[in-house]
């Protein structure tokens, strides 16, 4: 199971808590496993002055000082993935074939502006 | 299909949405390789995403494929041919830009022979690559041959070197397989007794998917 981050209700750019279930979407017939797995999704502030922890870019420093001296002109930086994890997935092709597949940055770990 | 599940299954590498029609067990080295992927840690997931490490080798996708020829000819195999069996693998599920690093044919027997052929006799096994319709490749050796005192429950054969790693394999794969029973005397009928527990063949296959090409950068 992809680790859990610290999702706690804070106004700051954070990963937040997001599962996806396989038989919610209808896949479950061909789907073997996971059922399901927690994707997460990044959300949240990034006000000025960013903190170290909110992982930003330079580039994000300069936004949101601009942004705290013009708020209706420049938009805050945006809350996204900066760190994501694989998960494997094992299922029936079109062919009837088991097939066992890797797939990347299914996962957000971290997030950043 | 609603757009975006079309999106979604596209952004998976599938062009629709599977409806299996008779899905065959899972094999359990798949098994093995999905639990123990799971509990890595992220980082270490992230690391290993091109490798299958159960098998060392290279590979994102790991697909086992179910036999679909037939005995030939049709009817009892006849003097020390025990068994002839046309072996046909589909392989149109595998997609532009995938290359093969891993292909290890498995035959399956009902039960381990405990009691095989007669001291001096043995099984012999060839493999030919073979047209669709079962014809022997003229002018072409066996892929493999191997002689067998005794058969196991399971045999494993590695044909990566045969199909070419590395290359795009066909969109089919046609293999001929010959078991016959050779020395010792007795009747050549009474020798193929352990071939006759023959139950089923399957194809696993270990490509790279075109991610694993791609290097991108990270923030």
């Amino acid at each position: 199971s992809a680790p859990s981050p610290p999702v706690t209700p804070s106004p700051l750019c954070k990963p937040r808590r997001l599962y996806i279930s396989f038989s919610d979407v209808g896949w479950e017939n061909w789907i073997i496993a996971p059922q399901g797995y927690l994707a997460n999704y990044c959300g949240g502030e990034c006000p000025f002055p960013l903190a170290a922890e909110l992982n930003s870019t330079n580039h994000a420093v300069l936004q949101t000082m601009v942004h705290s001296l013009d708020p209706q002109g420049t938009p805050q930086p945006c809350c996204v993935p900066v760190r994501l994890s694989p998960i494997s997935i094992l299922y029936y092709d079109n062919s009837d074939n088991v097939v066992l597949r890797h797939y990347e940055d299914m996962v957000v770990d971290e997030c950043g502006c | 299909l609603s757009p975006q599940e079309s999106a979604l299954l596209r952004s998976l590498g599938l062009s629709h949405k599977p409806s299996p029609k008779s899905p065959a067990p899972v094999p359990p080295v798949l098994w093995r390789i999905f639990h123990k992927r799971r509990t890595l840690p992220g980082p270490q997931a992230e690391l290993e995403s091109c490798r299958v490490e159960e098998l060392n080798v290279p590979g994102s996708i790991v697909r086992v494929f179910a036999d679909q020829g037939r005995f030939l000819p049709e009817g009892q195999p006849q003097g020390r041919l025990c068994l002839r069996k046309l072996l046909f693998f589909n392989l149109s599920a595998l997609e532009e830009g995938e290359r093969l690093t891993m292909a290890q044919l498995e035959l399956r027997f009902h039960h381990s022979s405990y009691h095989g052929p007669s001291p001096g006799q043995v099984l012999e096994l060839r493999l030919y690559r073979a047209s669709p319709r079962g014809l022997p490749r003229p002018g072409r050796g066996p892929l493999l041959e191997r002689s067998f005192v005794q058969l196991r429950k399971s045999l494993l054969f590695d044909l990566s070197a045969a199909l070419k790693a590395g290359e795009a394999p066909a969109r089919n794969l046609a293999l001929l397989l010959e078991i016959s029973a050779s020395g010792g005397p007795g009747s050549p009928r009474s020798l193929c007794g352990a071939s006759d527990a023959f139950a089923a063949t399957s194809l696993l296959l270990v490509t790279l998917g075109r991610q694993c090409g791609a290097a991108r950068s990270r923030r």
